[in-house]
């Protein structure tokens, strides 16, 4: 194949409005294509090249900081509305490597990769000495928190049982000593009421997330919880990316693909959430 | 090989293209 001549590329300034909405596709990419965890959001632009594509466009070759939002990916609330996750509840950063084909106007992400990583506990500690870090989610309190919250949830609910779909954020409290957790969860086919072996319950065709947080709070003799769950509208039935799919992004361990998670991006926003149940 | 762009050193500070601008906090 004839050499053509080498393709020089050109490095605009990484806060160029071009390079900004290349990076703002890509992070909106990756919100609807991560299986676990919560949405994330551009923090900074760290490198951007731009090549020219033939016959034609241009691909920006972007490395990007993201920060951790406080919603889930299931969450159908818009990116714009969710809250940056504070240094004092542990902030969690994605460093991402992209390359984003601009052509006619629009942007496509042809390859994302993101690793996710939390702040330190100095970093933390920094701010705020007596914060809780952030604990490893099969932690054995971490799981029992969890599971006493999500039966307490069910106990009271004259609807769906629903059943864990991920643990996805935890802290172990020194004071008051408690467990904090927040956690995935999906409406089953079972009457939370009648059910006896949730093993025996199957996840909605229409499948309905809900997003929980809790606390369990030891005390003497006995242990008390917390647990607030928003339950979400189902969703409709979508085409889902699956999850082993070539373009699946990886911010972490791939869902199961026997549970597709939705792309809400493209939920019309009259479908967004219902008003939390409190426990 | 790719042939990097010279950046032409005019008069003045050259502005620095990247990192961009921090938009929330740096971890």
């Amino acid at each position: 194949v004839p050499v053509g001549p080498a393709l020089a590329y050109n490095e605009p300034n990484c806060d160029d409005p071009e390079t900004e909405r290349a990076a703002l596709a890509a992070v909106d990419y990756i919100n609807s294509h991560v299986f676990r965890g919560y949405k994330h959001i551009l923090n900074q632009i760290d490198k951007v090249r731009v090549w020219p594509r033939r016959p034609m466009g241009e691909v920006f070759e972007l490395e990007i900081d993201t920060l951790e939002t406080t919603c889930h990916v299931l969450d159908p609330t818009p990116l714009v509305n969710c809250t940056v996750r504070p240094l004092v509840e542990h902030a969690v950063e994605g460093d991402c490597d992209f390359r984003v084909l601009k052509q006619d106007g629009q942007f496509s992400v042809l390859f994302a990769k993101c690793d996710s990583s939390p702040d330190s506990a100095e970093d933390v500690h920094k701010v705020c000495p007596d914060c809780p870090l952030l604990a490893p989610l099969n932690d054995t309190k971490v799981v029992h928190a969890v599971d006493v919250a999500l039966t307490a949830f069910n106990a009271q609910s004259n609807g769906s049982y629903f059943q864990l779909v991920e643990v996805s954020r935890a802290q172990l409290v020194p004071l008051p000593p408690s467990t904090y957790v927040e956690f995935a969860v999906a409406a089953t086919d079972c009457a939370a009421q009648e059910t006896t072996d949730p093993a025996k319950c199957n996840l909605l065709a229409e499948k309905q997330y809900g997003f929980c947080k809790a606390t369990l709070t030891e005390k003497f003799g006995g242990e008390d919880v917390a647990v607030t769950c928003t339950v979400f509208q189902p969703q409709s039935l979508l085409p889902q990316p699956q999850p082993d799919s070539p373009d699946a992004a990886a911010l972490g361990p791939v869902e199961d693909p026997a549970m597709p998670v939705p792309s809400l991006a493209d939920l019309p926003a009259a479908d967004l959430g219902v008003g939390p149940m409190v426990v | 090989k790719v042939v990097e762009p010279g950046i032409v050193g005019g008069p003045g500070p050259v502005v620095r293209p990247c990192p961009g601008r921090i938009r929330y906090f740096k971890v």
